[in-house]
């Protein structure tokens, strides 16, 4: 429900004031998404694995993780699609922890790193806050999830 | 440190005292059409300098980084219920990076384009060219971040975006004097496949008892994933799963209670 908090408050005169926005007196309200580009959108790729290959072969460090209660673009959807990239296991499949509590479950392949989130829905740091924090330390540091 | 300066946030309203730097305001990524994003950057709460850049994008499409990513998600402030004022967020993930939070495509939050077509005809494409043009300029504003490592995450539709931002990226460092230090990208729930995720998301509803076999098999059976566009008879299903079956629940997070 916070988002009806942000439109309010992003709203506000002095907000955007603050904010250097909307300086250009924009022809309608702030809104946390547009249904216009949404109805909209005319350019859409059918799949991005074909460039996952490439960013991989660039070797650039690629994570995904997936909140295992979103029913939205669920994790059995996310398994499915990278399970197509058909890579090699370098760490076989674990549960991570955080705070001594299990975080999820992860698996560390050749040039990406997959992992949940136990009990978080589609927006990861709302719901699990500490836990998309170890996430994203680890991410950071290029280092596999703490295993205790 | 003009344009920098000019972007600082001397604080927003009802703000707590903090300890960080904000700076916020508008990239021109199109002259012609006059398209312009806005971004927010909440520096890191310690050694700014030495942390990394870390661009956050949302999904949608059309949805705003500053609404979900900043307010709700991973920045440093909550706007509490009445919008009155903020609080802080003890896991703001700009306690180890430096956060750029962009609004993009022009049309999302407050970035606009002057041409309104552009809000009809926009797409994956238009979105990474003009978010690879922002990054560019912005480092021009903002120097001291030229040669610091980067990384792009995002959520949801922005599994198109983030990807597709990091290879344009690629393309733009193969030719250029000045690369961008690009060094990995994260995506949550991410858009990945068109036909994988459909599959997978049925499957997700049936194996979480969120829908019953009959309606299963029936999706399973008329519906063909690999369309971008249902037929009607699959529309149907999917209306009758979600009306009729999941009930009254927020399919963001199935156990959690709705927001009325």
């Amino acid at each position: 429900c916070t988002e009806k908090y942000a439109e309010k408050y992003y709203n506000r005169p002095d907000v955007q004031k603050a904010l250097h926005a909307n300086a250009t007196k924009i022809p309608y309200k702030w809104t946390a998404c547009s249904d216009i580009l949404n109805r909209n959108w005319n350019d859409t790729e059918a799949s991005i694995l074909p460039i996952y290959r490439q960013l991989m072969a660039a070797r650039l460090r690629i994570w995904v993780f997936s909140g295992d209660v979103d029913s939205v673009v669920p994790v059995t959807a996310t398994r499915y699609s990278l399970e197509q990239l058909k890579l090699q296991v370098k760490i076989p499949w674990y549960p991570w922890y955080v705070k001594k509590q299990v975080g999820g479950w992860t698996e560390v392949y050749e040039g990406l790193t997959f992992a949940t989130v136990r009990g978080a829905g589609h927006e990861v740091p709302l719901f699990k806050p500490r836990a998309a924090l170890e996430l994203f330390t680890s991410f950071l540091r290029g280092n596999p999830l703490p295993k205790s | 440190g003009g344009d920098e300066e000019r972007d600082r946030i001397v604080g927003l309203p009802g703000q707590p005292k903090v300890t960080f730097n904000q700076f916020s305001g508008y990239v021109t990524v199109n002259e012609v059409a006059g398209r312009a994003l806005f971004y927010w950057l909440t520096e890191a709460v310690s050694n700014p300098l030495s942390k990394p850049l870390v661009v956050w994008l949302n999904g949608g499409p059309g949805c705003s980084s500053i609404a979900y990513g900043a307010s709700e998600e991973i920045g440093p402030f909550r706007i509490n219920s009445s919008a009155s004022g903020l609080h802080l967020n003890k896991f703001s993930w700009n306690r180890i990076a430096n956060l750029l939070f962009l609004e993009t495509p022009a049309g999302v939050g407050f970035s606009y384009s002057n041409k309104s077509s552009d809000l009809f005809d926009t797409g994956d494409r238009r979105t990474a060219k003009d978010s690879l043009k922002f990054l560019v300029r912005w480092m021009d504003r903002f120097p001291r971040y030229k040669q610091r490592e980067i990384y792009i995450t995002g959520e949801s539709y922005a599994g198109h975006y983030v990807p597709q931002l990091a290879r344009e990226i690629l393309t733009y460092n193969a030719n250029s004097k000045h690369p961008l230090n690009l060094k990995g990208i994260m995506v949550g729930n991410a858009v990945t496949d068109n036909y994988y995720d459909n599959l997978g998301t049925v499957m997700y509803w049936w194996s979480h008892a969120m829908i019953s076999d009959k309606t299963y098999h029936q999706l399973m059976n008329i519906c063909d994933f690999h369309r971008q566009k249902n037929s009607e008879e699959c529309e149907s299903l999917y209306s009758y799963a979600m009306d009729r079956e999941f009930g009254n629940i927020d399919q963001y997070n199935i156990y959690a209670p709705p927001c009325n």
